[in-house]
């Protein structure tokens, strides 16, 4: 079994990061 | 002592981290005014020092770029911040991983739906409850007899897991949740109460009951 | 220099950059022997000096315990390797963050279809190979007039950036794919055949054709 089997993968980490700089973004403004 | 300006959201547990380790390092890091996060950071200016655009982004007043918090953290800290041994500086290297892979995401899934970040689903924050609740049970047992993370004295660990944890404790531990952490309790009160620390988050006042799902 | 004990899966990225980092740091440090993953990293004797059974872990001769394959790596390190100066090291740690932050999560979903530790989702795979290709842009248009990511010489930043895009250059990143990615190549293919990264990694087959879904 690969090593790799037990890494943690965030699948939703892109949709966190844009959702964050968006309302950061929208603060800001 | 590093002095520069960092460009950053003002009010974001990335910008505290460093703000409170520029505290601890003396030197003057001041965030730099009417940056505007979407606009500021698209400037040919801005991109010709910092390709990815991306912030927090930090420039030292001698002309150093550097980006990512933890390292810009880590740069404006004192050298005892940063570690008083080898083995204490790879322990404060240790915890700041730590606080982005584990801790992290799980807090971004559970506040997040409740800060109006993202919308609410059921599952996702089920799990990232679960997953914190480890988290918890492992600092807990960690800091049964201890009072840092690191060594005997407060630490850049301290500084980025408890700004880590911000989010958490204001928004969604409420009291019955976090009675079971009693040692981490402990030390949070602690870190957040260090006057260099105080002076950069204020007053922080804990999540009073459980969270409710935003309309 | 910092000898002891590895506890981790042999042929992995995050102990080849320790194994690396150790090549440069001058010390002894063995993989233990016999190490199941799953199961020996779940055993008493192991979880009294690491709670969190997390692997790798690593046991210095004098009784240190670390976990985090990045803080293994800093701890095993060189001091060049870390960074000669203050700037140098915050810009190591940047570059940690980065492969950390950037990299692994679009590389992981990318090449773990292919490896079979995944289901194949084809929006998933897209959405991680832009990524990969904006990390590639980034990485190319600064390695433009630069031989290494921090200074002049050769540090752990390169290794980390190496060994976390290692299994995208063995699986995904096809000839056709990688043309596009000039200084990166070079400064890869830099990287991995210094000798004492050559140690550790032996000969690296990078991948030749487009990959094929797996059945």
């Amino acid at each position: 079994t690969s090593p790799l089997v037990v890494e943690k993968v965030w699948l939703d980490k892109p949709k966190y990061d844009a959702a964050e700089r968006r309302y950061y973004e929208s603060l800001s403004k | 002592m590093a002095s520069g300006t960092l460009y950053s959201y003002p009010d974001n547990f990335r910008t505290y981290k460093i703000l409170i380790a520029a505290q601890y390092g003396g030197g003057s890091v001041k965030l730099a005014p009417n940056f505007v996060v979407g606009q500021s950071n698209q400037t040919p200016e801005f991109l010709a020092k910092f390709p990815l655009g991306s912030v927090p982004a930090f420039e030292s007043k001698d002309g150093h770029c550097i980006t990512e918090s933890n390292a810009i953290a880590f740069y404006v800290s004192s050298n005892e911040l940063r570690g008083a041994t080898d083995v204490d500086r790879a322990q404060v290297i240790q915890w700041l991983s730590y606080a982005d892979s584990e801790i992290l995401p799980p807090a971004s899934v559970w506040t997040f739906p409740y800060l109006g970040i993202i919308d609410f689903n059921k599952q996702d924050v089920n799990n990232a409850k679960n997953q914190i609740r480890n988290v918890l049970t492992h600092l807990n047992n960690f800091l049964l007899a201890r009072t840092y993370l690191v060594g005997e004295r407060l630490t850049l660990a301290d500084v980025v897991v408890a700004c880590s944890l911000l989010n958490l404790y204001k928004v969604v531990l409420d009291p019955s949740f976090r009675k079971g952490f009693q040692n981490v309790n402990r030390w949070f009160t602690t870190i957040i109460n260090q006057p260099k620390v105080k002076t950069v988050l204020g007053d922080v006042k804990l999540c009073e009951s459980e969270p409710k799902v935003p309309a």
